[in-house]
Parts: structure tokens; C-alpha cells; sequence
């Protein structure tokens, strides 16, 4: 939407009301990543700014366009809506973004059948002027989360909408993740120039390496390649698909001595929130015994050529695989990433350790990962209502849990995946309370681009309400597996207790699994985590102090002019023209006023005032008539009986 | 003992729905399915 008034700024302040279902307000805090990740937009709680986003459980899925600096501005996140790419849509609309299709050239790129659009509906295929809104030199992308489906409005069976371009006509309407062009329509309408929680990713593809460097005190170098004796065969980027392209880096262990090492360092970043995860694919095709060690370089004052402190061994015995790779860390100061590999002993002649797709981003690394082997040939030979399971995975607090896979889907819904999250507990296991309380079960599949950034990641969300009773039953959902679910005997002989499951069976269509890089050397990767949102249950506190109105480019200070200024009714004190006043709060048909908000009006108040107001006027008017012919009859009157003039009836 | 087993629970309601299906079977009619406008906009539109 095209004016500077509906910009937020950059740092975007929110409430969360406590009419929000549990798992809607994690996924709400997972959505405000992804857009820490890959824009400089940032969400803080809401301390008392002047305009923020008040995220509720309406009755569906909606938001207004842009900052519509009303101060509290509504956006609802209902039943069914608690997925992450439904919630980053609604807030692309609050930052400023209508849809796709309502684009001024939309036109050159879909036809709309109008005959098949509900009746009533056809308003919703409007497109906007482009002196309303603008597509900030993006082309119409069929690919953007901001699109209607195929389908949207229809009255019958066939699509509203289709695609010039055939290929796209499924692609349309995506509810996975930020497309490249919604990326950076955003960053270009709020002038970002890099992901606030984003360090560093590199695919090697460049000879610069990302600027990385080798070691000065080691034996040996890391060595740009695309492919290596021994193997890899090829990179992980492009899997070989290129000529040309497709390098990784790669520390030849076979033709190196004993206790040689291979130092590669990042290049410096700046961490600003103290934890980081590191990710990576990693290659090992060298000795058993030689290893890869993870060190941060720090700098500061003392240390102004860096020190190093050790993170971990990567624990990735030979295999002939890409495997992914997440390293913690907790970096508080100036710092690059070390990768030391060191030939330990007797390996191969040929083989070594290799490095590719780096990321490293100021977020939370996942827990778990369970890589699906030869995905096309499962989803493509796996008959519907059949399932597959991951490993049993045990969180940092004692709980364990599974994914059920079906990929060819259920009840119902062949040629999609439907994925399901069980608690697990096995017979001697103790310290959990049950039913479980508040975990959050995070199924992730991960697009494996190289980019970070540019990823579109499957994901859905549930979460374990220790109050939810089973269907026809007055069971706990959540309770002990050994109470609720069924004995299981896994073909290693390991046996345990696996609960009755929560997910969904549309997680994501084959179609759009073939797609991307959701499948990779003929590998799914899923990525699972579990974690406490009990923190969630509470009240957002309301702020306590208020604040200045914030500005575009910044968030605001404590403001001392306000102490002494009471705003009633929930009216926040903000400072105007240097002196403090109070923006009192407004509602649908209501709305409070008056120096500290101590009055309150309503539409039918001002109904009420108006017809008042119509009634004096008339009453006044009908007063001044009746007065004016009196006084005209009186003047008559006097005038007749000066002048002597009798009057009769001539004609009688 | 463990009980009968007890039946998953599918957290879309056994239904598909995107935004606009689920604005729709709210009976909310706004505008392109999920927006708000404000008394400037609705003159405008």
C-alpha cells in the first residue's frame, strides 16, 4: 500500500490476548523468527508505544493493510489459523501488503473466470490501482504466500483463477513459507539491508570461499573442490546436477600424516543475541579415528587476535552421505567459526573430511533429525493409511516423542503427506508428570537449499493441553502413553508405549514435496523439536510505564513527562508537542475521550446526539414560525382597525 | 492396563481449509477474505 502513514517501524510492537489458544501464540513467536531470519522486521512485546498489534482469537483469519495508527490494531488469529505461514500472511498484510492477485498488472498474469467466482464474491477479485499500491519492482510472483489458491471463491468445482504459465496453476497459494519475491518486496519497502538474526551461509560455490580463511598454525589446508578421491562425488549444493559448478571444501585425510590438522575459519561476525546455531553438511570418508572439531575464535580487548574455545567433536562416524549437522553456541562477543579437522591415524589412502551449505544464524538450533531415506520411492510406493515412524526422540526435559508419517496419506487424502506427533514413554521411565503439560511439537521439512534465507520449510505445530480429554472419552489426550496408547515392538526388540497422536493428514501434497529442495540425493530431512510453552499460559504483562509515540526508524524511550499524567480506562499516555496527553483507547462502535480518557461515547451516543440535535432545530424553527405569524396578525389587526375598514362578505 | 486405543486427533478438523475457506465458514465476509478495512478504505473501495 503506497503511503509512508502505513509504514510500522522497523522493530513492530505487539500484545498477545490471552483469548489466544496456546499453541497459535508459539507459533506466532516461530513466525516472528522467520521474519527476524530473513528481514530486519522485528516484534517486541508492547511497552506502551503508541500504535501496536493486538493479536486475538477472532472468528477466522484477518488483519487490516498496513499501520492503520489507530493504536491498537487488531489481527486475529482463530481456529485452524495456528500455522506459521497463515500468521506471517496476516502479518504481511498489517506490515502493508494486499495480495498477490489484486496487483494493477495481475491481469497479464491470470485469468480470472468470473463465471465460476460465488456470487456475491466477485469484489475480492478487484485489483488495486497503481497509485494505491505498488509492486515495488517485483515481478508477479506466482510463488508468493500472499496469492489466493487456485480455487479461492469458487461456486462449484473448477478454479477461479488460471495461471498464463500452466506450470504454475498448482503453485499458486502456497501456505509454506516467504517466497524470494515476498522477501523482497518486504525488504525494499522497509529498507532492510540484512536478516537481524542472520550471520553468515556459504555453499562455496564462489572461489572467495564467503571470505573464509585457512589456518596459519595447522599442516594442512581445506581445498575448494567438486569432488574428492575417496568421495564425495559431488557437492551438496548442487548435488553435481551443474557443469561448473558444485564445490565444496575438503581436507584430504589420505594423503595427509598423522596428527596433521586443517583449520578453515568464517569470516568475523557480530553476534548481538548470545546464542547462534551452526548448521552444516558434512562428508566423512576418512579414517574411523580421524575427527572435526568445532571451536569459536572470540576477540575483544585482551584478546585482539582472537581466542579460541572449543565447542565439540562433530560425532559423524564414515558413511557415504551428506549428513546435516547443528552445532549451539553462545557467543556474546566479535567471533568467527572454526572447522579443524586433524588426521588422528591409519585411514584410507583416499578420503577425507568435507564441508558444505554452512549456516550460521542467530537462532535456536532443532533437536532432532530424522532423514527419510529414498523419499519419492516411499511417498510414491507407500499405500494411503499406512504409516511410517521416526525414532523415539527423549526433549531436555524427560518427555520422548515420535513422528508418524503417512506418505501417501489418510482418511481420505491420498497424494498428500500427513504427519502425526505421539508421546512415547517406555515401562521404567519416571520424574514426567502427566497428563503432559504445555510441550510444543514442532514436525519441520526442511527445504534443503543452502540458503538459509532462502528456504520455504514445511512446518506445523502441536501442543500438549494436559486439560484435553480424548474424543468420547473422559481420558486425557496428553496422559501417560502406558495409560492412553498402545504397546509397541520395534523390530530391534525395543519395546514402549506410544500415545494416541495429534497432527493432521493435509501436512503438505507430494506435489509440492517434489518441489523445492524438500528432497535432496533422494533424502526428506525432517526436523522435529519439543518445547516448554508454559511460559505461554500467562498473561502478556500490560505495560506498567508509558512510552513516547515511536518513530519510523526506531522504538521508543520511558518518557519522564508522562509520569505524572493518569490515563483512565486503558488510555496510554504519550508525549505531544512536549507535553504529555492520553490516546485513550477505542473499540468497534466505542471509544473513550476527554483529558485522561474519563468519558466514554459510543455510536449510539452520537445516534442519540444527532437525533437530539434535529428535534431542537426543529423546535426551534416550528417556535420562531408560530412567533412570526402571531406577530404579522397582530400588525394586521392594528393596521385594520386604524384605517376604519369594515369588512363583509360582498359577494354572499 | 493400557485402555482401547484411543482414536488420533487431526487438528484441521478433518478438513483442507485455507484462510479464505476458514474466514468462510466463520460467516465473516471481508474484504479479499481476510481484510480489514477501516472507514477511510471503505469509502475508498
Amino acid at each position: 500500500i503506497i503511503g509512508d502513514e502505513y509504514r510500522w517501524p522497523t522493530t513492530v510492537p505487539y500484545y498477545m490476548e490471552d483469548d489466544l489458544e496456546i499453541n497459535a501464540k508459539g507459533v506466532i513467536l516461530k513466525a516472528f523468527e522467520q521474519y527476524r531470519l530473513k528481514t530486519c522486521i522485528d516484534f517486541k512485546p508492547w511497552s506502551g508505544e503508541e500504535n501496536y498489534i493486538s493479536i486475538f482469537k477472532g472468528s477466522g483469519c484477518f488483519s487490516s493493510v498496513g499501520n492503520r495508527r489507530v493504536g491498537k490494531q487488531r489481527l486475529s488469529i482463530g481456529t485452524n489459523c495456528d500455522r506459521i505461514a497463515t500468521i506471517e500472511h496476516e502479518f504481511l498484510h498489517a506490515l502493508g501488503f494486499w495480495h498477490e492477485q489484486s496487483r494493477s498488472d495481475r491481469d497479464d498474469y491470470v485469468q480470472i473466470m468470473w463465471d465460476r467466482i460465488s456470487e456475491g464474491k466477485e469484489h475480492n477479485f478487484n485489483t488495486y490501482d497503481d497509485t494505491v499500491s505498488s509492486s515495488l519492482g517485483v515481478p508477479y510472483d506466482y510463488n508468493s504466500m500472499m496469492h489466493y489458491s487456485k480455487n479461492a471463491f469458487r461456486n462449484g468445482s473448477e478454479p477461479t483463477i488460471v495461471t498464463k504459465i500452466p506450470a504454475f496453476s498448482e503453485v499458486i497459494g502456497q501456505r509454506m513459507e516467504f517466497s524470494d519475491s515476498d522477501l523482497l518486496k518486504l525488504n525494499r519497502l522497509y529498507k532492510c539491508t540484512q536478516g537481524s538474526t542472520f550471520l553468515d551461509s556459504c555453499d562455496f560455490e564462489r572461489e572467495n570461499i564467503c571470505g573464509m580463511i585457512q589456518g596459519h598454525e595447522d599442516q594442512a589446508d581445506w581445498v575448494r573442490v567438486s569432488n574428492a578421491p575417496g568421495g564425495p562425488e559431488t557437492d551438496y549444493s548442487n548435488m553435481g546436477k551443474c557443469t561448473g559448478s558444485g564445490y565444496f571444501m575438503h581436507f584430504g585425510t589420505g594423503t595427509a600424516s598423522a596428527g596433521d590438522t586443517a583449520v578453515l575459519e568464517s569470516r568475523l561476525v557480530y553476534p548481538k543475541r548470545g546464542y547462534q546455531c551452526l548448521q552444516f553438511f558434512y562428508y566423512n570418508s576418512a579414517g574411523p579415528g580421524d575427527t572435526l572439531k568445532i571451536h569459536v575464535r572470540e576477540y575483544d580487548e585482551d584478546n585482539p587476535s582472537g581466542k579460541l574455545r572449543f565447542i565439540q567433536t562433530i560425532d559423524g562416524s564414515p558413511q557415504d552421505l551428506w549428513q546435516l549437522h547443528h552445532v549451539s553456541l553462545d557467543v556474546r562477543k566479535k567471533f568467527r567459526v572454526v572447522f579443524e579437522g586433524t588426521k588422528v591415524g591409519p585411514g584410507p589412502a583416499a578420503g577425507g573430511l568435507s564441508l558444505d551449505d554452512i549456516n550460521l544464524s542467530e537462532t535456536t538450533c532443532p533437536e532432532f533429525v530424522w532423514r527419510v531415506k529414498n523419499f519419492s520411492h516411499v511417498m510414491d510406493s507407500t499405500p494411503t493409511n499406512t504409516p511410517v515412524f521416526s525414532p523415539p526422540f527423549t526433549s531436555k526435559e524427560g518427555y520422548t516423542f515420535q513422528m508418524t508419517l503417512y506418505p501417501n496419506g489418510r482418511d481420505g487424502y491420498p497424494g498428500e503427506l500427513s504427519a502425526y506427533a505421539h508421546l512415547v514413554a517406555r515401562e521404567g521411565d519416571a520424574g514426567q508428570t502427566w497428563p503432559c503439560p504445555w510441550k510444543q511439537i514442532t514436525m519441520m521439512l526442511m527445504d534443503q537449499h543452502p540458503h538459509i534465507q532462502k528456504r520455504m520449510s514445511n512446518q506445523r505445530s502441536v501442543t500438549t493441553d494436559p486439560n484435553m480429554k480424548a474424543a468420547d472419552s473422559d481420558l486425557f489426550f496428553w496422559d501417560d502413553p502406558r495409560k492412553v496408547g498402545a504397546e509397541v515392538t520395534e523390530p530391534d526388540g525395543a519395546r514402549y508405549f506410544r500415545g494416541p497422536g495429534a497432527g493432521t493428514p493435509v501436512y503438505l501434497t507430494h506435489l509440492r514435496a517434489k518441489s523445492r529442495d524438500f528432497i535432496k540425493g533422494g533424502d526428506a530431512i525432517f526436523l522435529l523439536t519439543m518445547e516448554d510453552v508454559s511460559h505461554l499460559t500467562v498473561s502478556q504483562p500490560v505495560p506498567s510505564t508509558t512510552l513516547k509515540p515511536t518513530s519510523q526508524s526506531a522504538t521508543t524511550n520511558a518518557s519522564d513527562s508522562c509520569l505524572d499524567k493518569q490515563c483512565q480506562n486503558g488510555g496510554v499516555c504519550v508525549v505531544d508537542q512536549g507535553k504529555p496527553s492520553c490516546r485513550c483507547e477505542v473499540g468497534d462502535d466505542w471509544w473513550y475521550y476527554g483529558d485522561s480518557c474519563q468519558h466514554r461515547g459510543s455510536t449510539q451516543d452520537k445516534t442519540t446526539l444527532a437525533l437530539a440535535s434535529s428535534l431542537s432545530v426543529l423546535g426551534a424553527m416550528l417556535l420562531i414560525t408560530v412567533v412570526s405569524v402571531l406577530c404579522v396578525k397582530k400588525k394586521y389587526k392594528k393596521r385594520v382597525a386604524n384605517t376604519g375598514i369594515a369588512l363583509e362578505n360582498a359577494y354572499a | 492396563l493400557p485402555t482401547a486405543k484411543i482414536l488420533d486427533f487431526d487438528v484441521d478438523g478433518g478438513l483442507d481449509l485455507d484462510i479464505f475457506d476458514i474466514n468462510e465458514e466463520a460467516g465473516l465476509n471481508l474484504i479479499e477474505g481476510d481484510i480489514v478495512l477501516d472507514e477511510t478504505q471503505t469509502r475508498n473501495s
